[in-house]
């Protein structure tokens, strides 16, 4: 069996809101250290990879690992039912793993809601990419900024063109697009150090300058999601996606992984 | 000029 216990407006529910615009169905994986869930975006542009450690719910509950396809926009619309103050309850049981049970519960105990969603086929949005760790040192470039201040970068940039142009090289990191109407040009001068601050842009790892191109509106995606948290870790390589990654407490994860833009 | 890659171009599907 497995059963979550959250309240209404828990991270979790703010993530899935967030990753709706690129997400229709996901591919969940439970254990007893916490669920993951994948999930590639219809044109195949973004893959999203996010682990929710098992702290991170009021109760959780994994016997057995288990796998599911989830359509996620549907469970977006029962968990905006909920009311305030309400306690969520997701469970799928051994005996019929082709649903998934959602519950509310008020806050007084007096009203409870039931729904049933159908679990679906989510196989195709499992990607095989290496182990993080060994992945993670494959960038040439990774840096820490402030998320409000990502998601100021690619709302400002998209107003001239649909790209953006990300340079990583020791001395400055910026954003840049051209469009017909202008251009616009975002540098920041990064502190180097393991422990980024918090209100700071941090080159945090550096083996070589790096430049992508980027599709702005997959970007946006991203930064909406990472405005749920402080900071955000973006990594550049060109043999790799760019990995934009926000930290849920000590174990947890998000990681939107979106493929560049190529010169042909 | 620049064309949009796909993700799989990076990962496998498993």
């Amino acid at each position: 069996m497995f059963e979550l216990t959250m309240a209404k407006g828990s991270i979790l529910q703010g993530v899935l809101e967030a990753i709706l615009d690129l997400v229709n169905v996901a591919n969940v994986d439970c254990s007893s250290k916490g669920f993951s869930l994948q999930a590639l975006d219809t044109e195949h542009v973004v893959f999203l990879s996010l682990f929710f450690p098992s702290e991170v719910f009021r109760s959780y509950r994994c016997d057995e690992d288990c796998s599911m396809g989830i359509a996620i926009a549907d469970m977006v619309d029962l968990l905006r039912a909920s009311n305030d103050g309400d306690i969520i309850t997701i469970k799928v049981t051994d005996q019929n793993f082709e649903d998934i049970t959602i519950t509310f519960e008020s806050p007084d105990k007096t009203k409870t809601t039931d729904m049933d969603l159908q679990l679906v086929d989510a196989r195709s949005h499992r990607l095989k990419i290496s182990e993080w760790h060994d992945m993670e040192s494959e960038y040439q470039a990774i840096f820490c900024m402030p998320s409000a201040q990502f998601m100021l970068n690619c709302k400002s940039l998209s107003v001239i063109d649909d790209d953006v142009v990300i340079r990583v090289n020791e001395e400055v990191i910026s954003f840049s697009t051209k469009g017909k109407s202008g251009c616009v040009n975002i540098s920041h001068v990064p502190n180097k150090t393991d422990n980024p601050e918090k209100a700071s842009v941090t080159l945090t790892h550096m083996r070589g300058p790096v430049s992508l191109t980027l599709n702005l509106r997959y970007m946006k995606s991203c930064a909406k999601v990472s405005t749920l948290f402080d900071q955000v870790k973006i990594g550049l390589s060109t043999k790799l996606p760019l990995m934009v990654e926000c930290k849920i407490a000590e174990k947890g994860y998000i990681r939107y992984f979106v493929a560049p833009k190529i010169t042909e | 000029f620049q064309v949009q890659t796909e993700i799989l171009k990076f990962f496998a599907v498993q």
